[in-house]
C-alpha cells in the first residue's frame, strides 16, 4: 500500500479524508488493541488531518496517542459503570 | 495534561476488504 500524502488527502472531499486516514490507522491500532480498534480509530480521527499524517509517519507518536486513547476510554468506562451502579 | 480525546467519538468502520482476513 502506498503511503498516504497530504496532497492525496487534499484531493479528496473532507468526509473521505477521514475515511482514508481511518483505513491507514485502523490496521495499526487493530494489531495493538483488537477489541477497541474501531472506537480508538474514531477518537483519533477527531484530531487534525495534518497531525494524523505526522502520526502515520511516526510510529512512536502514534503509539503514545493510542495509549492515551485507551486510558481515556478506560476512565470513561469506569465512570459509566459507577453511574449505573449508583 | 488533560487529554483532548473524546471517549464518545463515533466508532470508525473499516471497509470490508480490510477486515476480510478476520471474517
Amino acid at each position: 500500500q502506498e503511503p498516504l500524502t497530504a496532497s492525496m488527502l487534499a484531493a479528496a472531499p473532507p468526509q473521505e479524508q477521514k475515511q482514508m486516514l481511518g483505513e491507514r490507522l485502523y490496521p495499526l491500532i487493530h494489531s495493538l488493541h483488537p477489541s477497541m480498534a474501531g472506537k480508538i480509530t474514531g477518537m483519533l480521527l477527531e484530531i487534525d488531518n495534518s497531525e494524523l499524517l505526522l502520526m502515520l509517519e511516526s510510529p512512536e507518536s502514534l503509539h503514545s496517542k493510542i495509549e492515551e486513547a485507551v486510558a481515556v476510554l478506560q476512565v470513561h468506562q469506569i465512570s459509566e459503570a459507577s453511574h449505573k451502579s449508583n | 495534561k488533560k487529554s483532548t480525546l473524546n471517549p464518545n467519538a463515533k466508532e470508525f468502520n473499516p471497509s470490508k476488504t480490510l477486515l476480510s482476513v478476520n471474517k
